[in-house]
């Protein structure tokens, strides 16, 4: 089961001006990053279950934690992946999704399984150690609410049929 | 040629090819055209002087000249464009560099910046700062907010509360801002939001700037007893800034609403593919 208590207690620790500014020595900044990040666990649980409830699916869900600097298992190695998308406000938004992906071509679709645009770019190596690819899609999530999209991607050998298709017939 | 551009059917940014830098930002919906040079600097962290032994440090911010030093006066850069995002793609050194992101139907520019490890082998500490210079004739007078809520106006080297004795050009002019710091001219407005709490301030007219990362190499006597040098992960940052052009009539509702998205933003989940049905019987 999960709880958002050590959380909660890792929040409210962290009201101290110490934290805010990240002004403390570094034993203590060490031990304010401790605290959060062991508070993540169990509430990633909670959010897993309040989703499979709310969903009537149970899923293995995964949490990104440094999507921020382009690093997501789940989406950089899997060529079919579930992407719930939760918006804590009480109103509608619209969200664009980045995610770190292989390279290759990807179809998104959304809650109502219809097709949506998405993009793959590239990131220049001077920004990341290594090439990266980021799959770019756009999301839009109700109040307090969730939207689940699907994306999957095209085989290489697919992708070969798919040019074959486009290719022009006439020689140029 | 000589400019590059990346738009939607809201914005357009405009960078200089020669340099890189960002030169100037245009709202096509309410037409508003502002000349906007944005780039890093550094302030070179004082260690104690003839006029006081105070240090900068964990508690203190107390630069040892008044002008920064620039990170780079100009950028390698990359230029990616897809029908969801343009994007550019800025390298000032090797431990700074930024993305000024625009999407399709966003009203506001993005811009994600990754500074550290800042490099301190020459024995100096150093404060970082993302800065905006812009035209504006602002009257010395600039805008922060207070943990999100109130906006409160500062006023060059002065207290609402009491008459000030400026020490301190620099800092004794830098606040605290949560979620936004914003310059006018009474007639447009740029804004700028943030993902974490930073000290700002505008220490010129029409200039904007907020502190992104400092590594120093003295305490300051101030009860931590230890520098604020950061030896682990804790050495490279990333955060985003996230600017916006009005018409001051209009800006209100667009940074309020933005600030908001911003801090309770939307949450994702992966899973993948493949569940079993689940009800709570």
């Amino acid at each position: 089961s999960g709880d958002s208590a050590p959380l909660k207690e890792a929040m409210a620790v962290l009201q101290h001006h110490d934290a805010v500014s990240g002004t403390a020595r570094q034993n203590v900044v060490n031990d304010y990053a401790r605290q959060l990040a062991a508070g993540w666990g169990p509430c990633e649980v909670l959010v897993s279950n309040a989703l499979a409830q709310l969903s009537n699916n149970k899923q293995n869900f995964s949490f990104c934690r440094e999507l921020n600097i382009s690093i997501c298992p789940v989406s950089q190695m899997s060529e079919h992946f579930l992407v719930t998308v939760y918006n804590p406000l009480g109103r509608k938004v619209d969200h664009m999704v980045r995610l770190p992906v292989s390279e290759g071509l990807f179809f998104v679709k959304d809650p109502n399984d219809k097709s949506i645009s998405s993009n793959v770019v590239m990131v220049p190596s001077a920004y990341s150690k290594m090439y990266q690819w980021e799959l770019l899609f756009p999301a839009s999530v109700p109040a307090l609410g969730f939207s689940t999209y699907s994306v999957n991607q095209v085989s290489s050998h697919n992708h070969q049929a798919r040019n074959q298709l486009t290719r022009p017939r006439k020689p140029k | 040629s000589r400019v590059i551009v990346i738009e939607n059917k809201y914005i357009r940014a405009t960078f200089d090819s020669g340099t890189g830098l960002l030169m100037k930002i245009e709202n096509m919906e309410q037409n508003l055209s502002l000349p906007v040079s944005q780039g890093f600097f550094w302030y070179n962290a004082s260690a104690g002087d003839e006029e006081s032994s105070q240090a900068s440090g964990a508690y203190i911010f107390r630069p040892s000249v008044r002008k920064p030093m620039a990170v780079s006066h100009w950028a390698q850069i990359n230029l990616v464009k897809t029908t969801l995002v343009q994007e550019v793609y800025q390298n000032f050194s090797a431990w700074c560099s930024q993305v000024i992101r625009l999407y399709e139907g966003q009203r506001h520019l993005e811009l994600e910046w990754t500074v550290g490890p800042i490099p301190v082998k020459d024995d100096w500490g150093k404060e970082v700062i993302s800065r905006f210079d812009t035209p504006m004739k602002t009257k010395g007078q600039f805008f922060t907010d207070s943990n999100g809520r109130e906006i409160l106006k500062r006023r060059d080297d002065y207290r609402p509360t009491w008459t000030l004795n400026q020490t301190e050009p620099v800092a004794g002019n830098y606040y605290p801002v949560n979620t936004r710091i914003y310059i006018t001219d009474g007639h447009m407005q740029l804004t700028v939001l943030t993902d974490r709490s930073q000290g700002g301030s505008s220490l010129k007219d029409g200039s904007l700037e907020l502190m992104v990362h400092r590594r120093l190499l003295v305490d300051d006597e101030r009860g931590v007893m230890e520098p604020l040098l950061e030896t682990n992960t804790g050495d490279k940052v990333r955060g985003r800034h996230l600017v916006l052009l009005s018409s001051v009539s209009d800006a209100a509702a667009r940074h309020r609403l933005l600030a908001e998205q911003e801090v309770l933003a939307p949450q994702l989940v992966l899973a993948l593919g493949g569940s079993s049905p689940y009800n709570s019987q």
